[in-house]
């Protein structure tokens, strides 16, 4: 926890390809 | 160097060449550190990056020259460098000047640094963190207040950059635009979000993009789509 890096790099990935938006 | 050198050089109000140079060093080493390097940089070096950033963009000589540009664009890459772990985002969050000044950074007339900006803007918009339960609020209303001081329409820089050549520009701002529509959790949010964009001009652009053979712009079109049509369902 908090020493992780790559966050910004899997929110743009999960953006990209339209994971992000998938319904809850 | 160490991340207390950066922070002294960056102090000291490089002039341009330099400054690129240290921001081009900069950002390898908040990418290539391990996170404690980041801690070191800290919010005081992410202040130092916002501040620099907001001279360029308030640069009122020459705002776009090739020098003020890159470096704008350096400072953002650094950023997203800095922000690609917890502490980074974390600190970017509390800040108050960061989004505004990301957002201020969407500018169709830069489209290479746009593409970075819309792509930062976005991901902070989908944080799933219980903090920051309303990022995408505090975005919409940056991308509202960027609008108002240079009073233009709040959309217009983003339906800008899709009207531009670029499909990396066109898909990234519809990422924004799915993002922004579909953090609001309350329907009527959504159909004004959609319908004011339609207003000012996304009606047309959608029928040329759907022209486009571009699989990552067509993945964001059906995103877009198909949370319009569950949208039209539900009301």
């Amino acid at each position: 926890e908090g020493d992780e890096t790559g966050i910004m790099d899997g929110l743009m990935e999960a953006l990209q390809s339209g994971a992000a938006f998938r319904r809850k | 160097k160490s991340a207390l050198m950066y922070i002294h050089e960056l102090k000291c109000g490089l002039r341009e060449g330099q400054l690129l140079s240290c921001l081009e060093s900069l950002r390898v080493s908040l990418s290539n550190n391990p996170v404690s390097w980041v801690q070191s940089f800290g919010a005081e070096g992410m202040a130092l990056l916002l501040d620099i950033l907001k001279k360029l963009q308030d640069d009122k000589d020459d705002p776009y020259s090739a020098f003020g540009v890159k470096c704008q664009h350096e400072v953002i890459r650094c950023l997203k460098a800095f922000m690609n772990n917890m502490y980074g985002l974390t600190a970017m969050l509390m800040s108050d000047d960061g989004i505004p000044l990301l957002v201020r950074a969407i500018n169709p007339r830069v489209p290479h640094m746009m593409v970075d900006a819309v792509k930062l803007v976005s991901a902070i918009c989908i944080l799933d963190h219980s903090d920051n339960l309303h990022v995408s609020e505090r975005v919409l209303e940056a991308i509202t207040e960027h609008a108002e001081n240079e009073d233009i329409e709040r959309f217009q820089p983003l339906l800008s950059g899709m009207r531009k050549s670029g499909v990396t520009l066109k898909a990234c701002c519809m990422q924004l635009i799915n993002a922004l529509i579909t953090q609001g959790d309350e329907l009527d949010f959504r159909i004004h979000i959609r319908s004011e964009l339609m207003r000012q001009g996304l009606k047309d652009i959608l029928t040329e993009l759907r022209q486009v053979e571009n699989e990552e712009l067509k993945v964001q079109l059906s995103v877009f789509d198909e949370h319009s049509e569950d949208d039209s369902e539900e009301l």
